[in-house]
């Protein structure tokens, strides 16, 4: 911070005694990290996640898409991967939700999102696929609206990608993203099975600049 | 650039690694396992601004050269240590919800500094 007739601390003086500004280092370095994430403070997990299910989100998350933007328009870009919360299940139907931060909601534009679930096909299933619908519930509160269906064919037991569309993209950008899985068989049910194969959200999401003005 | 050496008086660039485990940052900071901020720091006197390799330009030496000639050459003549080359650092992190976020915040590893 400039001071009245004072230069820069960086200008002019002599290199810095490290071991005697270590704190004020650590501090900095603490600060200029969290206002690049736009963090008050360091977030507090309220929800582990566990270490398997980790290690399976990250080997199935595709590499960035370089080709979305060119180089002068990419802003500061992020890769998200929401766990879902399993709600109200039954047997060929399953409840997914999947949250994003308040600085996720209008701080960022979703560009991609794609869920990513484990289905495992009953062991007396026959080469006939297995249809999946998956169904994007509109805003919070009105469960019952359909913003958008996906159909999807399982023919064999694993991991499914599913790119989704406009309405859920929209719903990520808005903090709150609700799924149904419906399945023909007994498929969906699998869902819910082992910590390890917890379905996620993997979004590519960019931040919005301050200044940006949308033209119609 | 230059790296800076046990009393290095003149512009150059100081080695800092941010060991996350260290500030207990580890658990929502999943990789990489710690940050090299790096700075700058150290003397810019004039006659040193536009020299090759410590000069953060050639549109940097000549505004050096004006402020050398208007400031008659005295040692304050606004030539700061800083830096000349930056790259992203990756992160790879839990946020609030427990969502796992991949980012890469620009400009925070200083790679190189000069004289402004």
């Amino acid at each position: 911070t400039p001071r009245a007739a004072r230069p820069c601390p960086a200008c002019g003086g002599p290199a810095l005694d490290l071991e005697n500004h270590r704190e004020l280092l650590l501090e900095l370095a603490k600060r200029s990290i969290l206002d690049k994430l736009h963090l008050r403070q360091r977030p507090t997990l309220s929800r582990p996640v566990p270490r398997a299910a980790l290690r399976t989100a990250l080997q199935r998350l595709p590499g960035p898409p370089q080709w979305l933007l060119g180089e002068a328009d990419r802003g500061q870009e992020y890769e998200i991967i929401s766990f879902a919360d399993t709600g109200l299940s039954d047997i060929n139907q399953t409840r997914l939700d999947f949250h994003f931060s308040e600085r996720t909601a209008g701080g960022v534009e979703v560009r991609q999102a794609s869920l990513v679930f484990f289905a495992q096909l009953p062991p007396n299933t026959t080469q006939t696929p297995t249809t999946v619908k998956v169904l994007v519930l509109g805003p919070r509160g009105t469960n019952l609206t359909l913003a958008s269906q996906h159909l999807l064919k399982v023919r064999a037991s694993g991991w499914h990608q599913l790119p989704l569309g406009p309405a859920a993209q929209a719903a990520c950008s808005q903090g709150h993203l609700a799924l149904e899985l419906v399945a023909e068989s007994q498929v969906a049910q699998s869902l819910l099975g082992g910590a390890s194969r917890r379905p996620f959200v993997a979004a590519q999401v960019r931040a919005r600049g301050k200044h940006r003005v949308r033209r119609r | 650039g230059i790296e800076c050496q046990s009393g290095s008086r003149m512009c150059c660039r100081q080695e800092f690694f941010v060991d996350f485990r260290e500030i207990g940052w580890h658990d929502w900071i999943i990789q990489p396992e710690g940050y090299a901020m790096n700075f700058c720091t150290g003397q810019c006197p004039l006659h040193v601004a536009g020299m090759p390799g410590l000069a953060a330009s050639f549109h940097t030496a000549v505004l050096s050269l004006l402020k050398a000639n208007t400031a008659g050459g005295t040692a304050a003549g606004g030539s700061c240590c800083v830096p000349t080359a930056r790259r992203p650092l990756s992160l790879l992190y839990y946020d609030r919800d427990s969502n796992i976020v991949k980012t890469d915040i620009p400009d925070m590893v200083v790679e190189a500094c000069g004289c402004s």
